[in-house]
């Protein structure tokens, strides 16, 4: 006969309903013992007030005997029927009933394969947030650099402005309309020059 | 048999709290 | 229709039940049978003897039962029981129940916290996406930027450099040929 070990019992009382049984049916025999001894050790002291009395000690004794025979056989009857009834309307966990701590397992009956795929989709976003937080740093860096770069053009910038700014401050307006004049006045001397050479050498 | 049972069937009532707490604060820390 | 008695008062009724028909078994007639002799010698006394026998009998019964009852909290957690079995009268099907294998078993009570975790992954990867999103706009922005910025400083070093030009052309023509 295979033991119900009631393990799904014994989780939630803390023990195991047999063994709870075991342990009154223990109890409630040696009070039978206890009591009975009582009774008889009452009968003898109660005989020796009658000296005359022909009832010996072995006489009463075999009548603990038979009493108690008696009444073992009807506690151990009564006992086993009171355990059946016990074990199944009260010790008992029904079948369809899940303990609170394990209700876990009513919302989530995860397979080993789901349990892993979720695992695996927690690794997965684990290395994309890797790569966000890295991306991440490498775009503020190159913010940090461009603040740089555009702070170094714009003083580049700024240095054409103060070139211009000064040929504005020396008259020459816009620096290459002033160069194309020079550069027209000077080829005009230049034709001056020439025409004035060339009268000097008819005069000669 | 009987503190087996016991034993064991404690376990199971105990354990899975113990070990929640444990893989609740790996994941609190890898939060942090 | 009465509520079907709780655990804790059958438990209470089943013993009682038990104890009656133990007391019932064991009858003043049957004591008196057994100890016949000393019935004879002294019936006033066998019966006090016996009623003596049969309160101390249900007293230490009654004794164990509440002892086992305080030990184990019987009361307290029959009650717990018949709640929880309360809750699940509507589920016909069996409930689940301990596999014998502990890995499986625990695999279950981590999956609430792995789905917390799994969103709370989600939501800081999508922040992050969305923030570099935006940081990446402020890069492109100024990757646009620096190129303007070095077309302007091509285009000025251009005009200085046309000019330096002219200028050394019309040096030229002031050179002796």
């Amino acid at each position: 006969m295979s033991v119900n070990p009631m393990a799904y019992e014994a989780q939630f009382f803390g023990f195991t309903p047999q063994t709870c049984m075991l342990r009154i049916y223990i109890a409630f025999q040696d009070y039978l013992f206890e009591v009975m001894l009582v009774v008889e050790s009452v009968i003898l002291k109660k005989l020796d007030g009658f000296p005359g009395c022909k009832i010996s000690p072995l006489q009463i004794r075999k009548s603990t005997e038979k009493f108690l025979l008696f009444m073992k056989e009807h506690l151990d009857k009564l006992f086993s029927k009171m355990e059946e009834v016990l074990l199944q309307l009260v010790l008992n966990i029904p079948k369809n009933v899940l303990l609170p701590e394990d209700k876990v397992h009513e919302q989530y009956p995860y397979s080993k394969e789901q349990l892993e795929a979720l695992q695996d989709e927690i690794h997965q976003l684990q290395k994309q947030y890797r790569a966000e937080a890295s991306a991440g740093q490498a775009l503020r860096a190159e913010l940090e650099e461009q603040k740089a770069v555009q702070a170094e053009l714009e003083k580049i910038l700024q240095w054409f402005d103060g070139l211009e700014n000064t040929c504005r401050e020396h008259g020459t307006g816009n620096f290459k309309e002033s160069f194309a004049f020079l550069t027209q006045n000077a080829k005009r001397l230049q034709d001056v020059l020439k025409d004035v050479e060339e009268k000097s050498k008819k005069i000669k | 048999f009987d503190e087996l049972i016991v034993e064991t069937t404690t376990k199971r009532k105990q354990w899975p709290k113990k070990i929640l707490m444990h893989a609740i604060q790996t994941m609190k820390a890898e939060q942090e | 229709e009465a509520a079907a008695p709780g655990r804790a008062q059958m438990f209470a009724t089943v013993v009682d039940t038990f104890l009656e028909k133990l007391v019932a078994a064991g009858s003043y007639q049957r004591f008196a049978n057994c100890y016949r002799c000393f019935y004879k010698l002294q019936p006033e006394m066998t019966r006090s003897i016996y009623d003596q026998f049969i309160s101390q009998l249900q007293a230490s019964i009654k004794e164990e039962i509440q002892e086992v009852k305080n030990e184990g909290n019987l009361e307290t957690v029959f009650n717990s029981l018949d709640k929880i079995v309360e809750e699940a009268k509507n589920r016909e099907e069996p409930a689940w129940r301990p596999s014998g294998i502990p890995e499986e078993d625990i695999r279950s009570a981590m999956v609430p916290y792995l789905l917390k975790h799994r969103s709370y992954l989600q939501k800081i990867l999508k922040e992050k996406e969305e923030e570099n999103r935006k940081v990446a706009e402020s890069v492109l922005a100024g990757r646009d930027r620096i190129a303007e910025l070095q077309q302007q400083i091509q285009a000025r070093k251009h005009a200085w450099q046309a000019i330096s030009k002219e200028q050394r052309e019309l040096v030229m023509t002031f050179k002796e040929p």
